[in-house]
């Protein structure tokens, strides 16, 4: 029989054995977790999104996404890591009961399936989807640009063949829509992290405009705690700001549509590593790294449950 | 599948805007098919570029004309994904 004990979660998987994975989560949790389809993808797989909820309806919710580059692998990885440790911290840790007695959570592991898919068939630094586009060789849109949110600047590219590719419109990517349309209709969606890498940054709105966001300095703050705390753990240094500050103008980010769309503790985070492996972090920092990013996790998701809006 | 055999991934540090822009020129040069990991922001903070070995020379010439100081991050990449490959099968097989 299979189990989320046997799992190994200090290896890198494929997405079926991913998609297996939250099956047995959620046989294994069966009051706690669940999984819904959300939509499909380009190549219509399946966008599966763990739901975790203690009941009530349409509590407060946080979403969480990881894999939406499908290339940056460290992040599905600490994704199955999350995912399993909220469902064995329930109960157990204050703050994970605390919050889920009042929120819920949802996570979507493997936001971009078919960019994942193609990484480990073909093309091992894919980032984008795979959706043809029109009149040019070059496949494939940028889910990081597509938002409609300063959608068409000059922080993503309109040529196809950039790897910051906006896409013909805003949302055209399924995968994106699917999340656009699941936080609309949810309409109680109180914070949105979107977990990327590497560079190790904890970023907040905007990307698309230097002019500070309203809540600039309470989400300057929390960033703060949330990267002090990171760091506590193996002394992983993370820089902190938003986005245009921080890195470069970014244009149609998830980060800065979320906001704009009042989901006020929208955050971007970067994972590991500063400059040796990239994207191809080692299979034996999986651990360390998701285990360094939960209590930034933590934080955030207990500031959301302290403030209420 | 897209072998990366001799790509080497370059760490490189703008000193100033004259030099960023050189770079940005260099990533659109689609012909030599180089890929920002990271991309350049601003002077003093690195971006990282993938440059398949058949453009290596030729990017590592630009740099050094223009005097751009860069360092290999990654000599091999395909080196690394052979690892990663190899890391994946080990737990499956026990």
């Amino acid at each position: 029989e299979r189990s989320t004990s046997t799992f190994d979660f200090a290896s890198y998987h494929t997405m079926e054995e991913i998609y297996n994975w939250m099956d047995t989560l959620v046989q294994d949790h069966p009051s706690l977790v669940s999984k819904l389809q959300i939509g499909q993808s380009y190549e219509n797989r399946p966008l599966y999104v763990l739901k975790f909820s203690t009941g009530g309806s349409n509590r407060p919710a946080i979403w969480l996404d990881t894999g939406i580059h499908s290339r940056e692998w460290i992040t599905q990885a600490t994704g199955v890591w999350t995912a399993n440790k909220i469902a064995e911290e329930y109960g157990q840790d204050p703050s994970v009961t605390a919050i889920l007695d009042t929120m819920d959570i949802f996570l979507e592991i493997i936001a971009n399936p078919d960019g994942f898919a193609f990484t480990h068939s073909s093309n091992r630094l894919w980032r984008k989807t795979r959706s043809l586009n029109a009149g040019s060789r070059c496949v494939g849109v940028d889910p990081n640009r597509n938002w409609d949110a300063g959608f068409g600047g000059s922080g993503s590219s309109s040529n196809p063949c950039s790897e910051i590719y906006r896409g013909p419109h805003p949302h055209s990517e399924r995968e994106v829509k699917a999340i656009v349309d699941f936080i609309l209709s949810h309409g109680n969606v109180k914070s949105a992290i979107s977990i990327h890498s590497y560079s190790q940054m904890l970023l907040f709105p905007y990307g698309y405009k230097t002019t500070p966001a309203a809540h600039h300095q309470e989400l300057n703050e929390l960033a703060k705690k949330a990267v002090s705390d990171l760091a506590a753990v193996y002394g992983t240094k993370y820089t902190y700001g938003s986005v245009v500050d921080t890195i470069y103008p970014a244009d149609g980010t998830a980060t800065d549509w979320a906001y704009d769309q009042g989901v006020k503790y929208s955050f971007t985070m970067e994972l590991r590593d500063t400059g040796r492996y990239g994207f191809l972090l080692p299979s034996n920092q999986i651990l360390p790294t998701a285990t360094e990013t939960w209590p930034a996790l933590l934080d955030i998701m207990v500031h959301v449950l302290e403030h209420p809006y | 599948e897209q072998l990366f055999v001799g790509d080497q991934v370059l760490r490189i540090v703008a000193s100033n805007k004259e030099q960023l822009t050189l770079l940005r020129v260099l990533g659109e040069q689609e012909e030599l098919q180089v890929d920002f990991w990271h991309h350049p922001t601003s002077p003093g903070h690195p971006a990282d570029l993938r440059v398949p070995f058949s453009s290596l020379q030729a990017v590592k010439l630009f740099l050094e004309s223009n005097r751009i100081p860069y360092r290999i991050m990654i000599k091999d990449v395909q080196e690394l994904l052979d690892e990663e490959k190899k890391n994946m099968t080990k737990p499956r097989r026990t």
